[in-house]
C-alpha cells in the first residue's frame, strides 16, 4: 500500500502583492523540508500519527510559519499556542491550549493523547504537563520575531481607531 | 496555523494542527486548532487539517463535517471538501482551508482566500509546493 502526506502553513495572511520573492522562496523551503520530514517517516514504515507530527514540528520551528516561533501575538502581547493530533484508527486524539514556552505544542498534544484519559489540557496546567514530560521551554524572546510583532502594534493601532476587532485586515487575520 | 494529515503504509489515517491563533485575539481566546472536529480530524474513512477563521469552523464543526459527508452521505473526498470549504465555510462567513488525506490515500488542499500555502506528496513521487490557486 502507498502512503500520502500534505501540509499546510496556513492561509489567511497571503496577499500576492505583498510576499517579496525572497520571502516566497523561504516559505517554499520552509513547506518543502516539512513535507520531507513527514514522508521520511512513512518512507521506513513509520505510523501516520508520527509522521504528521514530524511535520509539524518542523513547521512549527520555521519563523515564516504561525505556530511556535512563529507564533503571532495576543492582545496582551504574549504567544499563547495551541495544537492538536488525532490518530484515525483509534480516534486517540490529544490537544492543547494557551502554552506560552512550550517549544513543540503538537508534541505536548500528543503526550496529552498518551499520558492522560483526556483529549485537552490548557494553560499553565498544560504547561507545567509539558514540563513534566521533559518537553524543551523556551523563553519569550524565543517566540519574538519583529514582523509579528508589527503586526500586532498595526492591528492594535486600527482597533484603538475604532475599527472592528472582527474585521481585521487579510494580513493580520489570521494565520 | 500549520497542519499535516497523512496516510500510512498500513492504511492509517491522522491528523495534527499547531497554531498561534490569531493577530491581537483576546487573550485566553481558544480556537478551532484544539477543537477536535472543528479545525482537526482523523477517522478510518478521513484526516482533516483545518486553517483560517476559527470560530467558523468551530461553528460548523468542519473538519468532522467532512467526514461526516463522505460516511453517511457516500459523498467523495473532493466532493465533501469542496463543499464545507466553499459553500459551508463561506455561509458562517469564514475564509481559509483545509487538507486532506482520505483512506485510499487520495489529497485534496481547497481554500477560498487567495493563497494557502501547502504542500504534498504521494509515495516517492517529486514533491508539490503551491501557494495559490492555479498551481
Amino acid at each position: 500500500m502507498s502512503f500520502s502526506i500534505a501540509i499546510h502553513g496556513g492561509a489567511g495572511t497571503i496577499l500576492r502583492s505583498e510576499i517579496q520573492p525572497e520571502e516566497e522562496a523561504r516559505i517554499r523551503a520552509g513547506l518543502a523540508h516539512a513535507l520531507e520530514q513527514g514522508r521520511a517517516v512513512l518512507r521506513a514504515g513509520g505510523a501516520a500519527l508520527d509522521a504528521v507530527q514530524a511535520a509539524v514540528m518542523a513547521l512549527e520551528d520555521d519563523p515564516c510559519f504561525n505556530a511556535g516561533r512563529g507564533a503571532v501575538f495576543n492582545d496582551a502581547g504574549f504567544v499563547e499556542l495551541e495544537a492538536a493530533a488525532m490518530d484515525g484508527a483509534t480516534r486517540a486524539a490529544g490537544t492543547v491550549t494557551g502554552l506560552r514556552r512550550v517549544r513543540n505544542p503538537v508534541c505536548a498534544a500528543r503526550e496529552v493523547m498518551r499520558r492522560t484519559p483526556h483529549v485537552t489540557l490548557g494553560f499553565e496546567a498544560a504547561e507545567r504537563f509539558a514540563e513534566a514530560c521533559g518537553l524543551p521551554l523556551e523563553d519569550a524572546a524565543y517566540f519574538h520575531t519583529d514582523k509579528r510583532w508589527a503586526a500586532l502594534q498595526q492591528e492594535l493601532a486600527r482597533i484603538a481607531a475604532g475599527g472592528d476587532a472582527s474585521q481585521a485586515s487579510e494580513q493580520v487575520k489570521h494565520g | 496555523t500549520v497542519g499535516a494529515v497523512a496516510r500510512d503504509a498500513q492504511g492509517r489515517l491522522a491528523a495534527a494542527t499547531s497554531t498561534g491563533g490569531r493577530t491581537a485575539k483576546m487573550a485566553g481566546r481558544i480556537g478551532d486548532t484544539p477543537v477536535i472536529g472543528a479545525g482537526t480530524w482523523a477517522d478510518e474513512t478521513v484526516a482533516v487539517s483545518a486553517t483560517g477563521h476559527g470560530e467558523s469552523f468551530v461553528r460548523g464543526a468542519l473538519a468532522h463535517e467532512i467526514s461526516a459527508r463522505m460516511r453517511l452521505a457516500g459523498q467523495s473526498l473532493a466532493d465533501a471538501a469542496e463543499a464545507v470549504v466553499m459553500q459551508e465555510l463561506g455561509a458562517l462567513a469564514g475564509t481559509g482551508g483545509i487538507i486532506a488525506v482520505d483512506r485510499n490515500g487520495t489529497i485534496v488542499t481547497p481554500f477560498n482566500c487567495e493563497g494557502m500555502y501547502r504542500a504534498w506528496a504521494v509515495d516517492d513521487a517529486p514533491p508539490q509546493v503551491a501557494i495559490y490557486h492555479e498551481e
